[in-house]
């Protein structure tokens, strides 16, 4: 799986 | 994206109307906290910094971001400047230094990384799980609140209580799904705060009773 970098919750 | 996760970002949707609503209506912001309404701007403006460096998340991270920090500054605005004749500073007296203070402690002991992206973004989350107490301290000093402002409390609660089934949804489910334990911890004492008020809201409120503290 890619690493998404951030948070991806509000 | 989960049903509960959904739910929850509704949820909070819902409330910052509900508050906006019960100004516009009564001309009033009385029974609100104009304390914990700069807390949510501050957690806002710190948590959503990465609207200017991150990697695009999605449309729908975007706008919702965009409407939290935009709505909150009005409603700070609001209450500022048309409806602050309206505001008691003198019920409004909870110490936010506190607040403030711990946050930061907590975000500069146990940040994600050392960046300062990822230490404002911790320092917002607890931030987010204190930034209610000024207005439910306000509550406790008046004994009671008009309807509409229960509403808004009841709707800002459930949003992050949701997103602890979302959690576990994205533990069980998500393969992909990275949790964080800072969100988890923040989040889940950020439910406990409201606990009190959830369970005097569901025993009065919901039976059309006014919120009224025994």
């Amino acid at each position: 799986a890619e690493k998404v970098e951030g948070h991806d919750e509000l | 994206m989960n049903i509960f996760r959904m739910l929850g970002d509704l949820s909070h949707l819902i409330s910052i109307f509900i508050l906006l609503h019960k100004m516009q209506t009564s001309k009033s912001c009385s029974g609100v906290s104009f304390k914990s309404q700069v807390l949510y701007l501050v957690v806002y403006v710190f948590r959503y910094l990465d609207l200017f460096t991150n990697p695009f998340m999605s449309y729908y991270n975007t706008l919702m971001k965009i409407v939290f920090i935009a709505s909150s500054a009005y409603t700070i605005y609001l209450m500022s400047t048309v409806f602050k004749p309206t505001h008691d500073p003198a019920i409004d007296t909870f110490k936010i230094e506190y607040l403030l203070g711990g946050s930061l402690v907590m975000a500069l002991l146990f940040p994600p990384k050392w960046t300062f992206m990822e230490i404002s973004w911790a320092f917002s989350i607890w931030l987010e799980s204190v930034a209610i107490l000024p207005q439910l301290f306000m509550v406790q000093r008046t004994g009671e609140a008009e309807t509409i402002t229960t509403h808004y409390i009841f709707a800002l609660g459930a949003y992050r209580a949701l997103y602890i089934p979302n959690w576990i949804w994205r533990y069980m489910f998500d393969k992909k799904a990275k949790l964080e334990t800072i969100a988890v911890v923040a989040g889940l004492a950020q439910t406990l705060l409201y606990s009190d008020f959830f369970y005097i809201y569901w025993t009065k409120v919901m039976k059309g009773k006014k919120f009224q503290l025994p």
